[in-house]
């Protein structure tokens, strides 16, 4: 489903180049529930942009069902990120002054779905993460938990093919984050979405099949984990 | 130094109300070191906001060094700020499009501070956070991590009386974490600043003296740590 053949990100020149990416090799299917970790700066953020098709490699081929992703006109990119993948990002990227639920709707717009509809599934996705009952307050009335968990329903709402979460319980405390994993397992187990996870918490990596580190941008290891 | 006499926080009317803060009774000495946990939306970012004027309370009292908060006036409230109290957010704060420096100088130039001694000062608590070599780099061009180690950058450049730190270490791995956690806890052993600081982690809690826990805007435990 998602492959990285010898893909490299730089940034500035000469002397200071930074090395957000250095000559990555990957290769993600169907299905997988693959965690990645690796110290602050090493290039998560960067990998996961590349697969959402929210930036592209410096150098090396990144294929999506086989199919360059390089040669994809923008039109194309943008249909990939709006049918195929749902983000939740590090920084949430949620609407001020907007409501929970309107944030939620937001994907749902850009599909021609009628309101009644794109309303109910907003309101079926917050219940799934623990906010019903607030789909009315805007950003800044709810808590960093509660915002990153309104981020997360945004994900979820379109049923995507691909989830990618960078960091998404690092706002959270301990019981939050356990109901918001078992929300992501449960996505992955019974509707066969294909999740990809950054976090830093250990704990929080075991719950995927395969754990991906990057450290100065290079891959250094890729372990299955064995499921008990 | 801090107290609060039955300080509640409301949100909303009648059937509708939220208690983010329900009579809580407080008080933190100077040269504390006091970490602050509970479940998402249990009022510890409502406090912390109450603690650096960023925000009143709705019923009760909150006394600084003594002093009813309630009767000070809007430049009284900016000079508590802006001189006693340095603020780590929930969700950084810096300004976009300016480099790591020039966020860092900010709380410096209300100080009437000349431009050399700002520079030089900001520089230094830059490099405190291991973020050399990236000071002119904006907000989008540092990762997740790296711009949370700019917000704390810029709390800890003023040198203030008391550092209020809402999850400083949310976005970060685990050996940036404890870099950063004992330069925490330099400043308030070496500097003596009393240190206020909220996360879901037992592990970062456990640098505190004290363990505060919140649950429904209620304060459930207040527990002083026997220091090995
Ligand atoms: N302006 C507002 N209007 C309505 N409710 C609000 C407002 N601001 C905060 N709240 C509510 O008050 C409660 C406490 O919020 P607070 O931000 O203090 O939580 P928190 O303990 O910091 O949570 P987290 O761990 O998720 O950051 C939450 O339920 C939140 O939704
Ligand atoms: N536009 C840019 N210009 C220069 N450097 C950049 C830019 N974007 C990212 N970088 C650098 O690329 C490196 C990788 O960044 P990335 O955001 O992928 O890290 P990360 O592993 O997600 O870190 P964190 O755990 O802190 O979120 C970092 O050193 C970062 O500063
Ligand atoms: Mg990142
Ligand atoms: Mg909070």
């Amino acid at each position: 489903l998602i492959q990285f053949r010898q893909v490299s990100k730089f940034y500035g020149r000469g002397e200071a180049t930074i090395r957000a990416l250095d000559h990555v090799d990957l290769s993600i299917s169907r299905g997988e529930f693959v965690s990645v970790m690796g110290p602050s700066g090493s290039g998560k953020s960067t990998c996961m942009n590349i697969i959402g098709g929210l930036d592209v490699p410096s150098t090396g081929e990144y294929l999506f069902q086989g199919i360059p992703t390089r040669g994809f006109s923008r039109t194309q990119l943008t249909l990939l990120r709006r049918h195929m993948l749902g983000f939740v990002f590090q920084g949430f990227n949620l609407l001020a002054r907007t409501s929970a639920v309107e944030n939620v709707e937001l994907p749902l717009t850009y599909r021609g779905m009628d309101a009644r509809e794109r309303r109910r599934l907003a309101m079926a996705a917050l219940e799934q993460v623990g906010l019903k009952g607030r789909e009315d307050h805007t950003t800044q009335e709810l808590s960093g938990g509660q915002q990153q968990r309104v981020a997360i329903a945004r994900a979820i709402v379109t049923d995507p093919a691909v989830l990618l979460a960078d960091e998404p319980t690092g706002n959270l405390d301990t019981r939050t984050s356990t109901e918001i994993m078992q929300l992501i397992t449960r996505l992955n187990n019974e509707r066969g979405i294909t999740v990809i996870m950054v976090t830093h918490e250990e704990d929080i990596a075991a719950y995927g099949q395969r754990l991906l580190r990057f450290v100065d941008g290079r891959l250094t290891s890729d372990e299955v984990r064995q499921k008990e």
